[in-house]
Parts: structure tokens; sequence; C-alpha cells
């Protein structure tokens, strides 16, 4: 199979492997060195490097924005939109007059493979495998939910202690080299802005909390910035989304990332689930990959838009 | 390799919170092998179980014994599945 020449023959419409998706990271960086770096801020149980990738446009440690994709390795559609983002920020930027605005003064920080050894996992062993792959002492079942393994009513209901769960919280928060080093770049940066998680399947937009019923202290502002962000996704196919705190929207979901973002002082907290044409969950056929990047790049850009525009 | 000939993804329904309760009973019973593509929410939010092959007629027969009702989302995803590798690997080429 040959292997595509560069960024621009990548083939954004179909489910790649994990090597082809590192392999399109480098010729993204290659091809952009001003715009884009990588940075690999820790590696895998397994060892695979996990990969951010940033865009900037210059200055030090500026105020930035936090997307990751497919920390359930299962929910392939979110790592093939990660990849079309990577692309779309590199074609709108100094054609797009919000992207480059929001890129003239803030940095983009890009996970696509937030969970590899999970990934490689679903594409060579078991297409369903949703968790990490560290190996449970005691247990003969594998790995731990990795939205489940953050500092934020880590062990509380609405996660699970057993190994054999899809939903196991691990032993520890942060137990997780996917999650703490997630964690350990995020605190030792300090100037996130806004911190953005991806996942399939359901349509929903959500906001913190999840482990908790008390709404947010900037509960009222992040509804009505979820409001827009789901209408200006609306706004291409009419794909609906329900919007809403976690708890209240779909469950109580202990240990989840953008509650422990939002823990942090990171106001624009969100975490997606994408589209679900109602027929395939996990199983989205190719030719919706695009459609689906493309309307939740609307929602993206509503919220990193409502980001620059409310420096806090 | 695993492969999941003959599982099916079930789209359960339920009519109140008797019945959202038992769907999420099932949730915690590992007996059935069950996957939760999409957990139990509220009664206007149909959820999505993954049920293995052997266990299907146990747990339909448990969904139609407490008159929740259900559909079958995808009939065999291992079909899907062998759909989306062919696919994968013929777009590759």
């Amino acid at each position: 199979v040959p292997e595509p020449k560069n960024a621009d023959s990548y083939d954004y419409a179909r489910y790649h492997p994990i090597n082809e998706i590192y392999s399109f990271q480098d010729m993204l960086v290659a091809e952009n060195p001003k715009l884009v770096s990588k940075i690999v801020i820790g590696k895998s149980y397994e060892g695979r490097p996990l990969n951010v990738l940033k865009f900037s446009t210059g200055g030090t440690n500026r105020p930035a924005i936090w997307i990751d994709t497919g920390i359930h390795s299962r929910e392939w559609v979110t790592q093939a939109s990660g990849t079309w983002f990577a692309k779309k920020i590199v074609d709108d930027y100094g054609r797009d007059p919000a992207l480059t605005a929001i890129l003239n003064k803030m940095d983009i920080y890009l996970e696509i493979v937030t969970n590899p050894d999970g990934y490689y996992f679903s594409h060579t062993s078991n297409r369903m495998w949703r968790k990490t792959r560290k190996p449970n002492p005691g247990s003969s079942c594998i790995g731990v939910d990795p939205n489940r393994n953050w500092d934020a009513g880590f062990g509380g209901a609405g996660a699970s202690g057993s190994p054999c769960a899809e939903t196991y919280r691990g032993p520890k928060a942060n137990s997780e080299s996917e999650v703490k080093s997630i964690v350990d770049f995020v605190k030792s940066h300090g100037n996130f802005k806004a911190f953005i998680s991806l996942h399939a399947y359901s349509q929903m937009l959500l906001y913190p909390y999840g482990y908790t019923k008390t709404p947010c202290k900037d509960d009222t502002e992040l509804h009505s910035l979820a409001k827009k962000a789901v209408t200006d996704l609306a706004s291409l196919y009419g794909t609906r989304y329900r919007f809403g705190s976690i708890i209240n929207t779909i469950y109580q979901a202990s240990g989840g990332s953008i509650d422990w973002s939002y823990n942090q002082g990171i106001k624009y907290s969100f975490t997606f689930e994408l589209r679900d044409t109602g027929r395939y969950g996990f199983i989205l056929p190719t030719n919706q990959i695009i459609p689906t990047a493309t309307e939740t790049w609307q929602a993206l850009m509503a919220i990193m838009n409502h980001t620059y525009k409310n420096p806090y | 390799k695993e492969t999941f000939e003959g599982h099916q993804v079930l789209r359960m329904y339920a009519k109140n919170e008797d019945q959202l309760a038992l769907i999420n009973d099932l949730e915690d019973n590992h007996e059935f092998e069950l996957d939760f593509w999409r957990g139990v929410t509220d009664v206007r939010t149909p959820v999505d179980v993954r049920v293995p092959h052997h266990n299907l007629r146990s747990i339909k027969i448990h969904l139609e014994s407490n008159a929740i009702d259900y559909s079958i989302m995808i009939g065999d995803l291992q079909a899907m599945l062998d759909e989306e590798r062919m696919e994968m690997v013929s777009a590759a080429r």
C-alpha cells in the first residue's frame, strides 16, 4: 500500500491504523514548520509516544486551547476527526479570519490518539476495545477506563472498582500514564483556557460536572456557550445535539477529564459525544467521517472563539 | 483476534423508571457479558447494548418478561466489522 506523500494526499475519509496517523503528524509538522510542532508528552504503557500537535504562531506560553480525541480507543470517528481538524487548522490559518485571530493570540494543542495502545489493539485484536492496556494485578482483565481515572471525584459513583468492567477507574487517580502525562503537561504549561475532549457517540455537548450534582460556578455561561456551539454545529447538516452538565444530561460519572480540567481553573471545559446515525454506534461508516468532523468544527470554533474573546 | 460472530447490539427503550432500573441492573450483572455502548440515562433516551451470541436468548427473554421494548440495532456485529475491514483495505489500495 503506497504511503501518502504529503498531508494533502492523506485520505481523511477513511480510518487509519496508528502508524499512519503518526506518519501524518510528522508530515504535517514537516510541511508547516512555522505553525506546527510535535511534542511528546509521555509514553503509553506499551511504550508508544503520546504525541501532541502544537499549533502556534509564536510567543511564549501563550494562552492555549487543549483538544483531545480518542481516549476511548474504539471511538474511531474521533481520531479520524482529530486528524481532519489538524489539517483544517493548517489550511484555515491566514484564510479564515476567526481562526487566524485566535492563532495570533493563542496556541492550540491537539492530541489525536490519546490512548494509543487501545487504538492499536482495536485495530489488531479487538475492535471493541475501549480501555488502556495496562494489566491489573490480581485480575485477568486488562486496562482502565481512562476517562474515569482523573483526579476529580475519583472513586465516587459513576465508575467501577472492578477491573473487568468497561468503566474500571483504576487503582488510583492518574494511575494511567496516558492520563498522568496530560495532567503533568497541562499543569506545567499553566495557561490553558479551554479543554475539550471528544468522544463518540450520541450527539451531546457537555460541561462540568459529572461527579456531583452541584452546578459549576460558570454553569450559566457554559450553558449558553454550549447552546451557541450546538446551534452552529446543526447549521451544516441539521444534526441535533443535546447539551448540559454531564450529570444532568447523561449520568453520574466520576473521574472524568473535563471535571478535572475545570477544577484546575480551566473555565471552558467541554466534552463532545459525536454524531450518531442511529444504526452504527462505534462502527460509523467512513462516508460519515468528514461530515462529522466538519460539523464538529463549527462547534469547536464557537468554543475557541468565545475563549479568545473572553479572556480571564 | 477476537471476533464478534452473532453478537447483536440491542436498542432498549424503557417506558418508566422501574424499567430503567432493571436495565441498569443488567450493567452490574457480569454474567451476561454485556457491553453498554450507550448507558442508562432517562426514559427518553434508548440504551444500546452489545450482547454476545451465547447470551442473546437469555437477554431477550429477560427483556420480554419484563415488558421492556427493544429493537435490533446491529444484527450481526462481525458482519459489519468485516465490511469495515474490507472497506479499509480497498480504500488503502
